[in-house]
């Protein structure tokens, strides 16, 4: 009598957590823009049989996204995934994998991206800031306004912007502005680029120095800037970014 | 003669006794949520 076929894998059985872990590594080791994401639910998974150990398989994966910028090079089990409050985004994605001899890699993958619908936030939280558009003019007017503050009171490298994150707009109970940027470290100090800003370039993959900056621009009804950047210094490719070998612009 | 049962009547005697307190297993998918569902 022929074997039966083997139970159907479950989402939560240990085979399909280490498939999960393989496709985010995947997913976040192949992004250049915006943050990490870690898994939140195996939606579904289908095992299609290729031949004595080999398998081809099919994950349904739904993420959060956590606070890591992509540069960052904190592992992801430390990144601290964002609160539904802070107005969370949500990732869907599409995984193909093979299992050759035991051993899992990602065919394909595809993705798609949402924040959470603002009247899920208000309904819970009234108050809270919600998602802005990254081009909507108060939040570029913030970024610009940072990033000169940082480079007109900083000894350090003269930083030019990489990309704005993540933006969001409170006007309760003072209307303000908050920003998340990623930055990169130039060839000139704060103070040369005070003569000749042009001169200052990216430094090359090879001593790049990358850093996220966060800042809060409260314009009623008062006007006040917080403005902080940190540097994470010159990083070697790893396994959490490995892209740093590509070009990053 | 034969006389037809009623389904419910047959279903009810055919029906597997199940133990006391069966939980039927969770379904495999989806899985179990990690932070929160959006």
């Amino acid at each position: 009598v022929p074997a039966a076929p083997p139970a159907p894998l479950g989402c939560d059985d240990p085979e399909s957590e280490a498939a999960a872990e393989v496709a985010v590594s995947y997913i976040n080791g192949h992004s250049h823009h915006g943050y990490k994401f870690a898994l939140n639910r195996i939606e579904n998974i289908r095992v299609l049989p290729q031949g004595p150990n080999n398998d081809i398989i099919f994950l349904e994966l739904d993420l959060l996204e956590t606070k890591c910028h992509i540069l960052s090079p904190t592992p992801l089990a430390n990144c601290t995934v964002r609160s539904f409050t802070e107005h969370a985004v949500e990732g869907d994605c599409d995984v193909k994998l093979l299992k050759l001899d035991g051993k899992l890699s990602v065919l394909a993958s595809k993705c798609h991206s949402h924040a959470d619908s603002s009247e899920d936030i208000l309904r819970l939280c009234p108050n809270c800031p919600l998602l802005e558009s990254l081009n909507n003019t108060d939040v570029l007017a913030t970024v610009t306004a940072a990033l000169n503050d940082h480079n007109s009171k900083t000894t350090d490298a003269y930083l030019r912007l990489l990309e704005i994150g993540r933006a969001r707009t409170q006007y309760h109970p003072t209307h303000t502005v908050s920003v998340e940027f990623a930055v990169a470290a130039t060839n000139c100090s704060a103070e040369e680029a005070k003569d000749n800003v042009e001169a200052c370039q990216l430094l090359p993959d090879d001593q790049s120095n990358f850093g996220f900056c966060t800042a809060t621009m409260v314009t009623r009804p008062i006007q006040d800037l917080q403005v902080d950047c940190q540097l994470y210094g010159h990083q070697v490719p790893t396994p959490d970014i490995p892209f740093l070998s590509q070009d990053t612009s | 003669s034969v006389a037809k049962r009623a389904v419910a009547e047959v279903a009810q005697h055919d029906k597997v006794p199940r133990p006391v307190g069966f939980v039927p297993p969770p379904p495999p998918c989806p899985g179990r949520i990690r932070h929160f569902k959006i």
